[in-house]
């Protein structure tokens, strides 16, 4: 199947949300 | 106690695997003391929102002193040496100088989390030890196929960002059992 893949940016940018808190 | 970790929320960005985070420190007596127990279960996490939400929590690896070691690792992975993910593999080793732990960390276990290895199952987990002199990096894999573990030190060059001449080292888990150099992971005497 399709593997999830994240680069470092997208991570980085995650870390800011909501959620991530 | 382990937890598993919980399904990702609304909203949440799943990842490609649940993961666990443990944290181990050497005891004054740790000679009798057997490798597990001094593993500390810290949490489980299922999406990215979950890891930073531990990963912001929980002390850098570079701001540490003494003997300690944080294993991240896919759940269901004991960081082990015995464990049946890892007895038939190995992994790379990063002599790090001072200051640098916290940064390679964070760069290590993105490219693990966001899947940026590329091959496959065969990744098992990520260790940062910190030690007097220089600290230890680690990345774990499931066996000691050559193709494999060159693909893996291409990817860690590129992620890393190491300063030049830095040495990286392979060691299969059945070398460091025999030889019982390096930090224990092992129950095995």
């Amino acid at each position: 199947g399709t593997r999830i893949v994240y680069d470092r940016s997208r991570l980085m940018q995650l870390r800011n949300s909501p959620l991530a808190r | 106690p382990f937890r598993p970790a919980p399904k990702p929320g609304e909203g949440e960005h799943p990842l490609q695997y649940n993961y666990a985070i443990w944290f181990s420190r050497r005891s004054q007596n740790s000679k009798s003391v057997q490798y597990d127990k001094n593993l500390k279960f810290i949490a489980s996490f299922a999406s990215v929102e979950q890891f930073w939400n531990i990963y912001s929590y929980i002390v850098r690896p570079g701001d540490m002193s003494g003997h300690v070691d944080y294993h991240l690792f896919k759940e269901g992975i004991r960081p082990m040496w015995e464990d049946d993910a890892n007895k038939h593999g190995g992994k790379w080793i990063i002599r790090l100088k001072k200051g640098l732990a916290s940064r390679c960390w964070e760069n290590l276990i993105m490219a693990m989390l966001g899947e940026q290895f590329m091959v496959g199952e065969e990744i098992c987990g990520a260790v940062i030890s910190i030690r007097y002199q220089d600290d230890i990096l680690s990345l774990w894999n499931r066996s000691n196929d050559s193709t494999i573990t060159s693909r893996i030190r291409d990817t860690l060059q590129r992620v890393l960002n190491l300063p030049p001449h830095t040495i990286m080292e392979y060691k299969e888990h059945t070398e460091s059992i025999k030889d019982q150099t390096s930090f224990r992971n092992t129950n095995f005497v």
